[in-house]
């Protein structure tokens, strides 16, 4: 085999019964089409680096995934992104944590991982770092999606309730 | 979380994952995802890897090396090495699934959840998404 080429978009509970044929359909197309951009680089001679951060772009601006654009939402309703990236060939590799504004965090492990000073970095010196880039940066609003506001609410709600089974638990 | 692995034509390997975590989380909590050798590895001698899932568990059975290691040091295959931590993270307590890329080429996925997002292709046609775990 020349080249080769895997993604993935998160596992979990995932049922035919709960899930709609329109549903399964956009979720489909939209891996198909972030499998094709990396196979097509890599068909043309492109390097593994490029077609998996081809892959993971597409998929990060994609709000059915849980990363960048549609990410799910921290406790105070915020915004917190993790990426990492590496390079088998030298190992070189780059990680951030925590940031909120970079619209494509695997850009920004990918510049960590260029600059080749450190491995990881996380919050404010992250988004520092990211100020010294050419990165694009959006506001909260692009990437905070409604399903995602609804999930917090439920997990807060079940959250708080269980807390309160505690205390009745500690008599 | 979202992730990618790949081996190209010059036989160079890279694997990539991008999260927002984990709903509702709290002091800047982190998971695998960032994290070099949980979350995501790539070594030219041994494979390519990319985790979602339940971090602390990834990070804990330290997911991503150590399927490298196993197939570096004993020559086992992407999948094989795969389904070992998954069983590693099952009896911790974690779940989620990992993809894999060898240096052959064999890109092979591995999760223990009822379903993974997932794809693959390569030079030879393949080219499949898949979303359920039995298909």
């Amino acid at each position: 085999t020349d080249w080769a080429i895997a993604l993935h978009g998160g596992a979990g509970t995932l049922s035919r019964e709960a899930m709609t044929p329109e549903r399964e359909a956009e979720y489909t197309a939209s891996l198909q089409a972030a499998l094709d951009a990396g196979a097509a680089i890599l068909a043309e001679g492109g390097t593994a680096e490029d077609a998996i951060v081809a892959v993971i772009t597409i998929l990060e601006d994609d709000p059915l995934f849980n990363a960048g654009r549609g990410a799910v939402l921290t406790w105070d309703g915020g915004i917190s992104h993790d990426a990492s990236i590496m390079l088998g060939d030298s190992r070189a590799a780059g990680a951030t944590a925590g940031t909120s504004t970079v619209r494509h965090p695997i850009l920004l492990a990918q510049e960590v991982m260029r600059d080749g000073r450190h491995v990881f970095l996380s919050g404010a010196g992250a988004e520092e770092f990211a100020d010294r880039t050419e990165l694009e940066r959006m506001e909260p609003e692009w990437f905070i999606t409604q399903p995602r506001v609804e999930a917090l609410e439920r997990y807060r709600a079940n959250s708080t309730a269980s807390l309160a089974d505690d205390e009745h638990r500690y008599g | 979380t979202v992730g990618a692995v790949a081996r190209d034509r010059h036989g160079n390997l890279a694997a990539g994952t991008s999260t927002g975590g984990m709903t509702g989380k709290r002091w800047d909590r982190i998971g695998d995802a960032p994290i070099i050798g949980a979350g995501t590895y790539a070594d030219n001698r041994a494979c390519a890897v990319s985790a979602t899932g339940t971090g602390e568990y990834f990070i804990r059975a330290n997911v991503a090396s150590s399927i490298c290691n196993l197939m570096r040091l004993t020559g086992m295959g992407p999948r094989e090495a795969a389904d070992n931590l998954m069983a590693e993270v099952a009896e911790l307590g974690g779940s989620g699934g990992v993809i894999v890329v060898s240096p052959q080429g064999e890109a092979a996925f591995s999760f223990n959840t009822s379903g993974m997002y997932r794809g693959r292709a390569n030079s030879e046609g393949l080219n499949e998404v898949a979303i359920f775990a039995e298909e």
